[in-house]
């Protein structure tokens, strides 16, 4: 991670199902490339991290410090990913799920 | 009733069916993860189904949840009959199509007798070896707690198959009307249209129904948690009746590493808080009452000096934590 850009952007993060313990429960799959994203989001705010017109907004009146206290706009996923979770339920039935947003495909400033 | 048409079931449901020569064929590894049952086709076919959506997105039925029921059977008035319970739907499912699914015994006299031959039965060949004999599927719909057959919801003709194979039938209609009227409880009943001697011997293959969904709740924030997260990652006191069965014996492997040592604490050293005796109103400041080896500030030593003094220092209470002169005389002043 030490080594990782300040700049936000994504992150890799592998979710193991056993490590959160549901794995007695899902089938498949075992585990899952989920990523996260962190980074800082500085004035001024190059392309690549696309902000919104508001966190642009935000990042100047931030840097000008017209308002005290304002906080620099946070680095969350933008676009995402569904994932399909095959799964006992209650009744140890198998279940086919496809769950959107778990996996992050890019992060961006908001 | 329902005649005996090709269903109309999603194309998903066919595939996995059709195109499979041998059903009871294992898809690897995953299936066998099922634990018991494994190697039953609902678990087979849900496997294709989930490897299908993982390969190519390609949505199950056009949904995004799909449910297996697999069958109960028990023996009512000398029938054979399935049931199903469907009480693990979710309000917020919106049922797209539901397909039953069940094995035929082949029909036709050769492999009748080819099916003799295998059983070494030597009252199978008793049977009559003229037209197979024209089956029913009857389908019923009960609540939960009552005891009659329940109310006739289809029936359908079946045409017999040339050999044995798996069959699907859509009863979407069965299936939505049943839920309607909140009888989530399906019995499914293969009957000969003319009456055969003695019990029907039920397929070696347990019959499964399908259900193909939308779950309006799905893009709702944290809808994982409601369908996977059994139970609170910190219970606080005993877990809740439904939490996963052995949860106390959590298979995960700690990766905290043990903290090195005793913890260090931030007092200054020779500044513990020891209390101050009670005596005199006037205020004496506290620290000259203690002991403290720090007491008598002495002359800066040269740098050379001081490194080497440092590393004793550090050497011969490395247990304590030491500060410069400068923290000192801040300690002091406060």
């Amino acid at each position: 991670q030490w080594n990782e850009p300040r700049i936000c952007s994504r992150r890799y993060l592998k979710v193991d199902f056993a490590d959160i313990g549901w794995n007695e429960w899902i089938i498949s799959p075992k585990s899952f490339d989920a990523y996260y994203c962190a980074g800082a989001c500085e004035f001024p705010m190059p392309k690549i991290v696309r902000p919104s017109n508001h966190a642009t907004i935000q990042s100047i009146v931030r840097a000008v410090g017209i308002v005290p206290g304002i906080p620099e706009p946070c680095c969350i996923p933008d676009k995402m990913n569904s994932l399909g979770v095959l799964f006992l339920d209650e009744n140890q039935n198998v279940v086919l799920k496809v769950y959107p947003n778990m996996s992050v495909e890019t992060c961006a400033c908001r | 009733s329902h005649r005996a048409t090709a269903w109309p079931a999603p194309q998903s449901s066919a595939d996995g069916l059709v195109e499979d020569k041998d059903p009871q064929r294992s898809p690897g590894d995953a299936a066998t993860a099922l634990g018991p049952g494994a190697q039953d086709m609902v678990a087979v076919h849900m496997f294709r189904l989930y490897e299908k959506y993982s390969r190519r997105g390609a949505r199950p039925g056009g949904g995004n949840t799909v449910r297996s029921f697999r069958a109960r059977l028990e023996v009512v008035d000398q029938k054979a009959l399935y049931f199903f319970n469907l009480t693990s739907m979710q309000d917020s499912e919106m049922i797209l199509a539901a397909t039953f699914h069940f094995y035929s015994e082949p029909w036709w006299p050769w492999a009748r007798e080819a099916l003799c031959k295998r059983s070494k039965n030597a009252s199978c060949r008793l049977f009559s070896t003229g037209l197979p004999a024209r089956h029913h599927l009857l389908f019923h719909s009960l609540s939960q707690n009552t005891a009659t057959q329940g109310l006739l919801r289809g029936a359908m003709a079946l045409a017999p198959p040339p050999r044995g194979l798996w069959q699907t039938k859509d009863i979407s209609p069965i299936v939505k009307a049943a839920r309607r009227d909140g009888e989530l409880l399906l019995s499914a009943q293969l009957e000969a249209a003319k009456k055969e001697p003695g019990v029907r011997r039920p397929s070696p293959h347990a019959p499964y129904i399908l259900i193909y969904a939308n779950d309006l709740a799905i893009s709702e924030p944290n809808s994982v948690a409601v369908t996977l997260q059994r139970y609170d990652p910190f219970p606080a006191g005993d877990p809740e009746p439904g939490a996963a069965p052995n949860s106390s014996a959590d298979p995960r492997v700690r990766r905290a590493t043990q903290a090195s040592g005793p913890l260090q604490d931030n007092e200054l050293p020779g500044l513990d808080e020891r209390r101050v005796p009670a005596h005199g109103a006037q205020h004496h400041h506290e620290y000259e009452l203690w002991p403290s080896p720090f007491q008598a500030l002495k002359t800066r030593p040269a740098r050379k000096e001081r490194r080497r003094k440092g590393q004793d220092l550090f050497v011969a209470s490395s247990q304590v934590l030491n500060f410069d002169e400068k923290t000192m005389q801040k300690a002091r002043r406060k």
